[in-house]
């Protein structure tokens, strides 16, 4: 092979709350086995905290104000232009591409498409048990089911005896089989549907945060001088059955203590469960023998803010709703080659094993952004990096509003 | 290579006060358009007037600002955009492009 194949892995509503990024509370012993071997970037900002912008901007590498893609209406090849996507880029290199899970925001917004054909060499793949991610499957107190925002489930008891998630990654390690022993390189991008709200996750994964082990948001009031405006009502966990019957007043709330406490164990919880598939996806790559020149992407759409400032959603400029992970495996570059041994990424199952140590090696402190993802992936697989764009780009269908971060892979940071 | 690291983020509003659509506003209910710069000091927000038809920003119609110092704030609750709205500091972000 010439060139690095790329697994570009996104989580959906993810805020940094991994243990590489610091966070004391959270077990995602797999991304950070990931952090340990790539470079990290500790200060990374989406440019809107809404999935259908937001990803249309990351894969663009274009700015909101120029795919004028705000709502999850608007499809920037029919608003504003016909902008080359990170994967059509790939595609028009002559890589394979394929998209599983939720990499653009479905609907309208993706043109019904996932933007196939012109981003993925195959149509986009999306588990079939997402159909009942919105049905009343979440067993209440009353033994009824519901359609509840807390909603940790035996998986054997849900429809077809899965989650949306499970069966992504089990379709993400069947492509990686099926081009283990080609010769044409592959982008394979994988969005996980989780943490994103409902929290139907695998209710074993509650058990490794005890309640009374939860802590509430250290700000868990809105601020006293907040603009109005700049507050949202987070609108969409408010039609939840078991937050219903919370009767919590509009707009600005609270949710009682023991409530938020256990919104926050599911979250946490839902981090560890989209951890495992990530875990499953690497170990994967790795077993496939992929993981000596496949370079891998990790990050989110936006954040979600947990209590902070009265707050349960993203739908802000707050940096608990736009700041996310971002990370990159490449190897030879963030890891030497004479390191990678017969394992590089040995799945960790939290569940079963608990105590884990990695050290983050490579970190950027600077301010990035999720524009910058385009130019820095292209160029890190070996493809030349888009040119930036003019002030008015809207002619103009591929560059880039971002930086290519590439330099920094090599230097030392400054300032 | 001196310059200071920022990043750029942006989110729609369909009115000054929170309402039922306020999370996620239909473009064509947008208002007011809060754009934001952070670099790793601060956090500086100015909430504009928008036009959805012409994706126009109207910098002169200011709604709200907010300013955060992130070393003494890190969970941005202080707003001192009032405090400080004369200042040099917020001339001068108001003049970025």
């Amino acid at each position: 092979r010439g060139r690095r194949n790329v697994l570009f892995i996104m989580a959906d509503d993810l805020r940094p709350s991994l243990g590489c990024y610091g966070d004391s509370v959270v077990k995602s012993p797999n991304i950070d086995q990931l952090a340990s071997k790539s470079q990290v970037f500790l200060n990374t900002y989406a440019q809107q905290a809404l999935c259908a912008p937001s990803r249309a901007s990351m894969l663009t590498s274009r700015r909101p104000d120029t795919t004028r893609v705000y709502d999850f209406n608007s499809y920037w090849r029919d608003q504003s232009g016909n902008y080359t996507t990170l994967p059509q880029y790939f595609k028009s290199s002559g890589y394979f591409t394929a998209s599983v899970g939720k990499i653009f925001h479905p609907g309208i917004s993706s043109n019904f498409s996932d933007d196939y054909p012109y981003s993925w060499s195959i149509p986009a793949y999306h588990p079939p048990s997402f159909h009942y991610e919105k049905k009343k499957l979440c067993k209440g107190d009353d033994g009824k089911l519901h359609v509840n925002l807390l909603c940790a489930v035996n998986v054997t008891e849900q429809p077809g005896g899965t989650l949306p998630d499970l069966e992504s990654t089990e379709e993400a390690v069947r492509l990686l089989k099926s081009w283990a022993n080609n010769d044409a390189p592959f982008f394979l991008a994988v969005g996980f549907h989780k943490p994103h709200i409902p929290f139907r996750i695998p209710q074993e994964y509650l058990s490794l945060y005890p309640i009374e082990n939860m802590t509430l948001a250290p700000d868990p009031n809105v601020p006293e001088f907040l603009p109005p405006v700049a507050y949202n009502p987070w609108t969409d966990i408010r039609g939840r059955d078991d937050v219903q019957k919370l009767n919590v007043s509009f707009p600005y709330g609270p949710i009682p203590k023991d409530f938020q406490l256990r919104i926050r164990q599911h979250y946490f919880a839902a981090v560890s469960y989209m951890d495992a598939q990530v875990g499953r996806l690497l170990s994967s790559l790795d077993a496939l023998g992929l993981a000596d020149d496949t370079m891998v992407v990790f990050t989110s759409d936006h954040g979600w803010s947990l209590g902070e400032h009265g707050e349960w959603a993203k739908f802000s400029n707050f940096n608990v709703a736009t700041q996310v992970p971002l990370m990159f495996y490449v190897p030879g570059i963030t890891i030497p080659r004479d390191q990678l041994g017969e394992s590089t990424f040995p799945f960790i199952d939290i569940l079963t094993q608990p105590k884990y140590r990695f050290k983050n090696d490579k970190v950027r402190r600077n301010v990035v952004e999720l524009v910058d993802v385009f130019p820095t992936v292209a160029s890190m697989a070996g493809l030349r990096a888009p040119e930036h764009c003019a002030d008015v780009s809207f002619q103009e269908e591929l560059c880039t509003e971002g930086d290519n971060l590439a330099h920094t892979f090599r230097r030392r940071e400054r300032g | 290579k001196d310059e200071e690291a920022i990043a750029y983020s942006q989110y729609p509003r369909p009115a000054d006060t929170p309402q039922v659509n306020s999370d996620v506003p239909d473009l064509k209910d947008v208002k007011v358009m809060g754009y934001s710069l952070r670099s790793w000091d601060y956090r500086y927000t100015l909430w504009l007037g928008y036009n959805p038809k012409t994706f126009q920003v109207n910098v002169s119609d200011v709604h709200a600002g907010e300013l955060y110092i992130l070393a003494d704030d890190p969970g941005e609750d202080k707003n001192i955009y009032s405090d400080l709205e004369q200042s040099v500091v917020i001339k001068k972000l108001s003049t970025l492009p």
